[in-house]
């Protein structure tokens, strides 16, 4: 099974 | 105060059209560089990122810096009362609750404005830092948009490989499985090549129904660009430009699927 990531996991907030 | 003066008002049709089915509201931040907008869905799946600048514009002014947040429904409402030829002229006063939007016709002879509120939005800014990517592929958005479409009948991920031998996309499904293969090409006719820039492979799995949103953007860019590295979100990016005007870009970042 393949699970949706977002984008939270990547970038960070400014 | 803000203005800004656009000869082809139906480039922000085609950018609302871009944009409107991942979004519900956005700001627009004005600035002496341009318009920019950076609005995540509700998900927090996809990220738009529209820079257009203020050389693409025929006038432009911005004494100060304003955030201008807009629903999106509404202003797509506003624009259906042009025409695609018209030249569309946006302004707010400083500190107003109200964009004004004028449209005029290419003969002068017909003007219209309409005026919009102006809504408080808190949005979320992301940090993007500037990546190498290991594989950037160049390709008609036509054919991107077409292919999108066609794999999205299979499943709602499609995977996108990107090897020395060109681009795979793939779906699979209840009904079976669909895979496009797409080999580097130097065709005589540029427009219908496939470039493909590769420091390393890299397969990434996408949910459809992201990317069939960013092919929306087919209409604005005869070429989308794809950036791709192992376990970072992809960039969909799409020039905004006409053959006499470059206005800007308008990217899309979409957040992989990764096995549970």
């Amino acid at each position: 099974m393949q699970k949706q990531t977002t984008l939270f996991s990547f970038f960070s907030r400014t | 105060m803000f203005e800004a003066r656009l000869a082809e008002g139906g480039i922000l049709k085609k950018v609302l059209d871009a944009i409107k089915e991942l979004l519900n509201e956005a700001s627009f931040d004005c600035s002496e560089a341009g318009l920019q907008l950076q609005a995540m869905d509700n998900s927090h799946v996809s990220l738009v990122s529209l820079n257009l600048r203020a050389e693409g514009f025929e006038n432009y002014r911005c004494d100060r810096n304003m955030s201008m947040g807009m629903n999106l429904a509404s202003l797509v409402k506003i624009m259906k009362c042009s025409a695609n030829d018209d030249v569309l002229t946006i302004k707010a006063q400083d500190n107003a609750d109200v964009v004004t939007f004028v449209f005029e016709s290419k003969n002068g002879d017909r003007v219209s404005d309409f005026d919009m509120k102006l809504m408080n939005l808190d949005q979320e800014h992301l940090g993007i830092p500037e990546t190498d990517y290991a594989c950037v592929i160049k390709m008609p958005s036509n054919e991107f948009a077409k292919i999108v479409r066609d794999l999205s009948q299979f499943g709602e991920s499609i995977a996108i490989a990107c090897s020395k031998q060109g681009v795979k996309f793939s779906s699979t499904g209840d009904i079976g499985t669909g895979n496009i293969k797409l080999a580097q090409n130097s065709s005589a006719d540029s427009d219908d090549k496939v470039v493909v820039d590769l420091q390393e492979p890299v397969t990434l799995t996408f949910a459809s129904r992201y990317l069939n949103s960013f092919a929306k953007a087919a209409g604005l860019s005869e070429k989308v660009t794809l950036s791709m590295s192992p376990d970072v979100p992809l960039v969909v990016e799409f020039k905004v430009a006409t053959s006499d005007n470059d206005y800007g870009y308008i990217r899309y970042y979409l957040a992989p699927k990764i096995e549970d």
